[in-house]
C-alpha cells in the first residue's frame, strides 16, 4: 500500500503548476524514500527531474517501489479541485491500475475523492551523470522569471553568458536587442541576493520556449539556481518548499 | 543560425 499525505495541497498544487505545460504524462517512481519522477518533455529538449522526500510528508507510507504512470493534465484538474488549506492524501495499492486522491477540508465534515487512472508508460529513462559547472548562479526566482518573460519579447533564444563581473541575459530579433546584466551582490543568502561561483566563463543560448516553461515554478521558492557549462544542457533548480527539488535541464542551441 | 540540439545527445540511456 501506497499513501502519501500533505496538511497543505498547495504545494503540490504548485508543483503541477510547474510542469503541467511541459508534460503530458509522467511516471511517479514511489519508494520508501520518497516521489521521484523524471520525464522528457516530447521533443526530448528539456527534462523534468522531481524529487519528494518522504519525511517532508506529514505522512508517508509505501510498503513496495510503485511506477505509477499519470496524466499531467488530468491530475492538475483533480489537484484545482482542492483549496490550498485543503489536506491532500494521495493512495494506492500494491500493483495499482488507479491512484485516489482526497482532499479534507479543516474544520469542515467534507472529504472529496477523486480517483485516477493509472497509464502504461513506456518511458526512456536517461542517465545524467554528475557534473561539476563552470558557473552556477544563484538569484531572486521572480528576477529570473522577469527577465525571462522579458527578453522574450525580442528573440527566440536567450544567450547567458556568466563570468566573474555578472551574468549576462540577451536575446537579439529582427527588432533590436535586450540586455539584462546582474552584478552579484555583496551579501548571500538572502532572497534577493545574487551569488556566482565561476571557475570558468561560459557563453550558451537557449530556446525562449523552454525557459518560460520552467519560470511556471517561480511561486515554489524565492531562489533559483542556474549551472551552466559551455556546450552542455542547463540546469535550472527550484527548492519545493523544505520537502524536495525540481530540476529543468535543457539542450543549449548550438552555432550551425 | 542556432541549430536545437537535444538532451538524447548528451546523457545516456538507461
Amino acid at each position: 500500500m501506497f499513501e502519501a499525505r500533505l496538511t497543505q495541497s498547495a504545494i503540490l498544487k504548485k508543483v503541477l503548476d510547474a510542469i503541467k505545460d511541459l508534460l503530458t504524462e509522467a511516471t511517479f517512481e514511489c519508494t520508501d524514500s520518497g516521489i521521484q519522477v523524471q520525464a522528457m518533455d516530447n521533443a526530448h529538449v528539456s527534462l523534468v527531474s522531481m524529487n519528494l522526500r518522504s519525511d517532508g510528508f506529514d505522512k508517508y507510507r509505501c510498503d513496495r517501489n510503485l511506477s505509477m504512470g499519470m496524466s499531467i493534465a488530468v491530475m492538475s484538474k483533480i489537484l484545482k479541485c482542492a483549496t490550498t488549506n485543503d489536506t491532500v492524501t494521495m493512495r494506492a495499492v500494491d500493483n495499482p491500475d488507479t491512484i485516489e486522491f482526497m482532499f479534507d477540508t479543516p474544520g469542515k465534515d467534507v472529504q472529496a475523492q477523486y480517483e485516477m487512472k493509472l497509464i502504461n508508460m513506456d518511458q526512456e529513462h536517461l542517465g545524467i551523470p554528475e557534473t561539476v559547472y563552470s558557473c552556477v548562479v544563484k538569484m531572486p526566482s521572480q528576477e529570473f522569471a522577469r527577465i525571462v518573460r522579458d527578453l522574450s519579447q525580442f528573440g527566440e533564444n536567450i544567450t547567458i553568458a556568466c563570468t566573474k563581473e555578472g551574468i549576462k541575459f540577451s536575446a537579439a530579433g529582427d527588432t533590436g536587442t535586450a540586455n539584462v546584466k546582474l552584478a552579484q551582490t555583496a551579501d548571500s543568502g538572502e532572497s534577493d541576493s545574487v551569488t556566482i561561483e565561476m571557475q570558468e566563463s561560459v557563453k550558451l543560448s537557449f530556446s525562449c520556449r523552454y525557459l518560460n516553461f520552467f519560470i511556471k515554478a517561480t511561486p515554489l521558492c524565492e531562489q533559483v539556481q542556474l549551472s551552466l557549462s559551455n556546450d552542455v544542457p542547463l540546469v535550472c533548480e527550484f527548492n519545493i518548499g523544505e520537502i524536495g527539488h525540481i530540476k529543468y535541464y535543457l539542450a543549449p542551441k548550438i552555432e550551425d | 543560425g542556432n541549430k536545437q540540439t537535444t538532451l538524447t545527445s548528451f546523457f545516456t540511456k538507461k
